[in-house]
Formats: C-alpha cells, structure tokens, sequence
C-alpha cells in the first residue's frame, strides 16, 4: 500500500490546486524557509482524520483555510484529497486504488469522502485504525517532534508498543 | 491482549538493541517497562547509553543524541511493523554530517519495504533521496510545487 | 522606572521594525504592549508578518520563520544595549541555507561591537567566523578542543 | 569587556582540565553530535550563576560534574573559570582582568572567588546584574531556545525590555 497522490486546495499557503504525484520510494521535499513544506505534512495528518487544531499549529480548525495574502482575499474552504495504491489490500476496503477527501468551510462545517462517497470522520478513523498509519502512530512525525519520544512520560510511551502491537 | 502487548514489547527491545548501536557506532540502548506485574498499565522507559558513556539521565545527553536516538527507535518499530508510508519533518535538523550520511543509509536499506517522505534541508537527506519536490512561493504567500526524479 | 520601560520599548520596537525586514528582505514586525496604560505590568507581544504574507497567529509560521524572528529580535535588542558577548547554541538549526548567509553577514556586521561564540553544524556561519575552535572526542565520553584560526 | 579565556576541569564531559582562549570577534565551535559543544555554552551560564539544575539539562547540581566513563571513575568536583578583559570597566570592579571561579562538590558544596578572593554566589550575581550578560537576559541563547521567545507568554517577554531598559 503507498501514496500514489496527494492534492491541495486552499490549505494553508496552497491557495491554487496543486497535485503532487509520488512513486514508492524514498522522496525529499526541499525549499526556502516558510515555503509550505510543513504545510503539506500537516496536509496529510489532516487528511488522515487530524481532530487537533493545536497539533496543526492553530487555534481554530478554519486556521486551515487559505487566509489570503497581500494580492489575494482569503477562500471559503480547504480541500485535501489523498490517493492510495490498496493492491495489496492493508486497507480493509474492496477498492484496488482508495481517495480520500475532506473539506473544511469557513462555517466549521467538515466533508469526507472515501471514493467519492459521503462518510463520517470516525469511518476515516476506522479505515486507517489498523494499518499503522494514522496520526497517533509514529508513521507522520512533525516538526521538531523527533526529540518528544524521548522525553516524554513512560505512561504515554506505552502507546508506541500498543500501536505496534 | 497482554501477551500482545508483551510480545510487541519484546519484539521492539530486541530491534532497538540492533539499531541504536547501528546509529550510534556502538553502545547500549533498550527500552524497559516501568512495572512488569502489571502489564496493563506499565510505562516504557528508554534506556540509551552512547559509547563509552555511562548511563546516565536522558536530559543530559546532547541535543543530536537525543535525535539519533528518535530515529533508532523509528527504526526498530519499523522493523517490526512496517507503516506503508512515512512522512517525517526535519527530523535530520539536529545532526551532524556524518550522522545524517548514517540517516541516509537507513532510509535507503528500508525505502523497499516503506515508502519515505521526508523534509529535509540537509544534502546528506537530500542525496539518499530517489526524488526531489521543491516547494516555492513565487508569488509571496502561496505555494507552488515542482518535481525533479533523480536517477 | 516606568519611563525607562517605555524607553527601553521604544528603542528595541524602532529597532526590531529594522532588523525584521532585513532578515525577511521585506514583511513587517514590531512589538506591542498588551496594556499601553499600566506600563508596570504590560505584556509584550511579537507581530511579524513575513513579505506579502496577512498577519495571523505566531503558530502559524514556519520553523525557520520563528528562528528568523527570534534572530531578528535578537539583533535589535543589540542595537540598542549590546551585550560585551553573546554565547548562542545552534540558533540557526532551522534555516535554510539562504537565511544562514544572512544570519552570517549580521554576525560580521555586529561582531565588531560585540564578541560572539556561536555553535554551529552550518558551513555559511563558519564562513562567517574568525576563529574556529573543535570540539571532540577522542577518547569516548572524554572532550577536548582544538583551535583553528580562520584569517 | 570581553571574554579572554574559559578553562573547564570535571564539567560534564570536560573531565580534564581544558583552556580555550578567546580573542575578541566571532568565534565558531564545532564538532560532532554529542562531543561537548553545548557543554562548554552550559559552563559559561554556570560561572555565570546558574541556580537552576534543570536549565543545565540536569536534576541536581550535582549533575554536572564529570561522572565517569567506561575506563574513567566519576570526579569528586567540577570548576569552572572565566577571564574577562575589563579595562573599559563595563564590570564595576577596580580590576583591569576578573577571573571569576565557580566549583561544586560531590556533597553539594560550592566554592566561588573573584580572582583568588572566596565570594558568595550572589556577589557573582551583583557582578554581571548591569552588565546585560547575566544568563536572564538574552546574550547566552541555549540549544532548542531561540523560538522560545516568540512562544513565551506576552507577561514573560516584559522581562527582554525590563533587561534592556
Ligand atoms: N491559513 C493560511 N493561509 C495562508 N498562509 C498560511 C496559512 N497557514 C499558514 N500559512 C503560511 O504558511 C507558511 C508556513 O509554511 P510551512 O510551515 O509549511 O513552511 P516550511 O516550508 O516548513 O518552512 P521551514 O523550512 O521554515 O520549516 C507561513 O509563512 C504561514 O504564514
Ligand atoms: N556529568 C557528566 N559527566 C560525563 N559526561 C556528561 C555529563 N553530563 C553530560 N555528559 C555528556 O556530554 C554529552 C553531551 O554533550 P553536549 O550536549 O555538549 O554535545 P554537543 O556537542 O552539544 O552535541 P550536539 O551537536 O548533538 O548538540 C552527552 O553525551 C552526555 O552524556
Ligand atoms: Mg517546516
Ligand atoms: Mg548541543
């Protein structure tokens, strides 16, 4: 199972529609401070179910949606949409390709999709649960976060080994 | 469930007593529960010791170390139980070059099994990395990215 | 005292509203007391808004944004009453490359004024610098340094 | 006023007597991770007068003194000694040059001198209070810390100006 795409519109400093397409392997994403590299990890955390406007550098979840800049007036929505090769079936769902979408609108009011079929967040939750990925695993490690592992308290370690197993 | 949970615990110790002497070329690192009667609710301590040091409080050690020792314990559960994909942001930040050389080897030895995203700043990352995004702002405020395969 | 407060604010204000555009090569940043009229307990508040970009939350900025905008209200506090040395540890971890050349100019600027010892992995603040002093291990566990002078 | 020398024996990983002598300018330290860097930053705060363990990544005072390796014992004290230049007389002592001594015990106790004469720790602290290095105020900036002041709270940033004026 892997990331055959990812698509932004109106998340964060990604105003336009951007699709990025990646192969398996190993892929670098490199640029200028504050150029939306973060962005795109917290992309995916959102994606994948994120309920924490905290762990997404916000106060509120509308902190999300393009908020305009000098030249441009702020959207009324944020869209992500992930792609996922499911060949091998990690996921537990009878699609051979797997896209998720969730917007966001200015109102607070959230929409999911799994291909294009409306869901709730927790069905999100559901479908990642056993497959290692989702965001209170280790798989998405944000900025500066590398270091919490080690000092953190022993009982929210625990999680890591009941993650795994 | 407590049997799962110990086997899980015992498969992760045994994978970070491998990696962490790997990053670390040498030394000591294992996990350890805080109470073994009552797997239910024990804590996990991380117990690192770099070569030639003594054991010692894991504040005191290096701010690099503290990173490495991250990465060798993404490792071991990675071996254990592979994600499909990682994502990790500038986790490379705090190393040195020739730590960053040892990152880049790991991530290519489990880049078949796993796919890898990572940010980085670092050439080292950069180099052991099959595909680059650059991600810009031409016009100030908004992204914009590109892609260039490497090989 | 109270009006040494507002002294003191309204020189490193003028003085960040300077340095934050020079390390950001334009955008905007300045302090602001939380309660202009009970100077004894006011808070201060950081507003920067990198080129082009709307003001929002300092959450929102990037990780080399707020090492920047910590650079940047470092330099204007020296402007105003420098300090005889400065001893900073990696400041510059989170910049990427185009910032730390800036990040260097400045020390080259203020180290006339000022004495600086800076930690560093980053070869432009190396460049930037006099003298070079390593620090290693040869004997595990064991430091000892070694002195490089540059010009 | 500048700093001309720093000389560290059983602090943290310095367990021989070590000497760096400083010319004014900028000087860069550099090394691999976990080779001391940030040891010698810690035993400039600390000669200084740093009370607080924690600040200096340790539980205990006691904490900083050299406590062993594979082939080495622990050592029973660390000291730590710092020459200054003052012939602009920044530091408000009849002195051309200050060396100020700091070293702890194994059981706790500490010593501190101004060149060679026994003082108390706040006579350091009364030192430097004018002088802007002291360690609360902004010149010595620790590892992890310079995004600090950006995420402090609006009462604790007063004290950068407080510092200042
Ligand atoms: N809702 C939003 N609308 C528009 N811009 C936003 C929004 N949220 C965040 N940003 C901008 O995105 C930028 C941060 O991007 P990001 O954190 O991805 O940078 P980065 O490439 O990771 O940089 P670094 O290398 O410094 O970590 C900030 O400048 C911030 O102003
Ligand atoms: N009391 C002590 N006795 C002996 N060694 C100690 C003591 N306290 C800390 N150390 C060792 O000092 C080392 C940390 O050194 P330091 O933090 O200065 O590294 P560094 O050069 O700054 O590395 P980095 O580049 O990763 O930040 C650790 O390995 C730690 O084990
Ligand atoms: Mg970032
Ligand atoms: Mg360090």
């Amino acid at each position: 199972m892997y990331l055959k795409s990812l698509e932004l519109q109106g998340f964060k400093s990604f105003a336009d529609k951007t699709k990025i397409e990646l192969g398996g392997g190993i892929a670098a994403v490199v640029g200028p401070n504050g150029s939306g590299k973060s962005n795109i990890v917290e992309a995916i955390q959102w994606v994948l179910g994120e309920q924490s406007a905290k762990s997404l550098r916000g106060h509120k979840m509308q902190d999300v949606i393009f908020n305009g800049t000098k030249k441009r007036k702020p959207l009324g929505m944020a869209e992500i949409s992930i792609v996922l090769d499911n060949s091998d079936h990690a996921l537990d769902l009878d699609f051979e390709e797997i896209k998720v979408t969730r917007r966001l609108y200015r109102s607070g009011e959230g929409e999911y999709l799994i291909n294009g079929k409306n869901v709730r967040l927790k069905d999100i939750h559901r479908l990642f649960a056993d497959s290692g990925i989702g965001n209170d695993g280790y798989a998405v490690i944000g900025q500066g976060r590398i270091s919490e592992i080690l000092e953190s308290r022993s009982e929210d370690r625990r999680s890591i080994v009941e993650e795994t197993a | 469930i407590i049997r799962k949970f110990k086997e899980a615990f015992e498969a992760i110790n045994d994978s970070f007593k491998e990696t962490f002497p790997a990053f670390f070329q040498g030394g000591y690192g294992e996990l350890q529960l805080t109470d073994e009667d009552n797997l239910l609710e024990t804590g996990v301590d991380i117990i690192v010791q770099p070569p030639g040091k003594r054991l010692q409080h894991l504040s005191l050690l290096s701010g690099g170390e503290k990173a490495l020792s991250g990465i060798a314990l993404m490792f071991a559960i990675l071996k254990v139980k592979p994600s499909p994909f990682y994502v990790l942001d500038e986790i490379d930040a705090a190393l040195d070059d020739a730590n960053v050389m040892r990152f880049g080897d790991y991530l290519q030895k489990y880049g078949t099994d796993s796919q890898f995203l990572v940010i980085t700043h670092r050439q080292g990352t950069m180099e052991a990395s099959e595909t680059l995004y650059g991600v810009t702002m031409a016009e100030e405020g908004v992204s914009k990215t590109v892609s260039v395969k490497l090989i």
